[in-house]
């Protein structure tokens, strides 16, 4: 069972999740209009900068963050960004859209100068996010806890990160008991997920010099 | 433009609420 703080804990942090996310107009854009390859790029290229900006505000929304050092703080949003991204569009992607539109959207990534290379690991990475059958509380969480990993590059004060990140591992585990009781692993299958996220994260950084060479 | 800007800079500006520039 939850005990009454955890449960506080989920519905500040999926309140804080739900409230924080790329406005919907500027989401409409990627499904209404069309655009030519460079016009695709700099859409993209905008959209990236919003999910920084929100994930920002939603980070400033997890119990504690804002008592961790404050270059600490810019290492864990640093090396965290790009996982979170992905996070954020596997959520999209895995929820039932009106028809048609998951074919444009992955139709204008597929457009959108990228390699095949990376974009295939990134379309299996969806699918697999998808077969998980996560529930909000779950993306948020799990959002909150890759942010909040520890192991990032040019993080001072790793216990500090850990004593944050430890509570909401709790959360998340029992979480996944109460939401799937017939999958014991379903847990360990969320934090494989972040192994598989890590992975990405590696090949961003070369992927996206290639797009903007091309 | 924003998507001018680095990774880091977005971020610190963002942390110091300052996501209008």
């Amino acid at each position: 069972e939850l005990s009454q703080d955890q449960q506080a804990l989920i519905n500040y942090i999926v309140d804080a999740h739900n409230k924080h996310r790329i406005p919907q107009e500027m989401a409409k854009k990627l499904l209404q209009e069309q655009f030519n390859a460079k016009e695709n790029f700099l859409l993209l290229t905008e959209m990236a900068t919003t999910h920084v900006q929100v994930l920002v505000e939603f980070t400033k929304n997890i119990p504690g963050f804002s008592t961790l050092d404050h270059e600490d703080q810019i290492a864990l949003l640093k090396g965290s960004a790009v996982e979170a991204m992905f996070l954020r569009s596997a959520q999209v992607f895995s929820k039932k859209q009106p028809n048609g539109h998951t074919e444009v959207l992955e139709d204008r990534i597929r457009r959108s100068g990228m390699s095949e290379e990376f974009i295939t690991p990134m379309f299996n990475f969806y699918r697999s996010i998808g077969e998980l059958q996560m529930m909000q509380e779950e993306h948020a969480l799990l959002t909150a806890i890759t942010i909040l990993s520890p192991d990032r590059p040019y993080v001072k004060d790793q216990q500090a990160v850990e004593r944050l990140q430890e509570p909401l591992l709790e959360v998340l585990r029992k979480i996944c008991k109460i939401q799937h009781p017939h999958d014991p692993q379903h847990f360990a299958r969320l934090l494989g997920r972040l192994t598989e996220l890590r992975t990405l994260n590696h090949h961003h950084a070369e992927m996206l010099e290639s797009w903007r060479m091309s | 433009p924003a998507s001018n800007l680095g990774l880091e800079d977005i971020i610190r500006k963002a942390l110091m609420g300052n996501m209008e520039e």
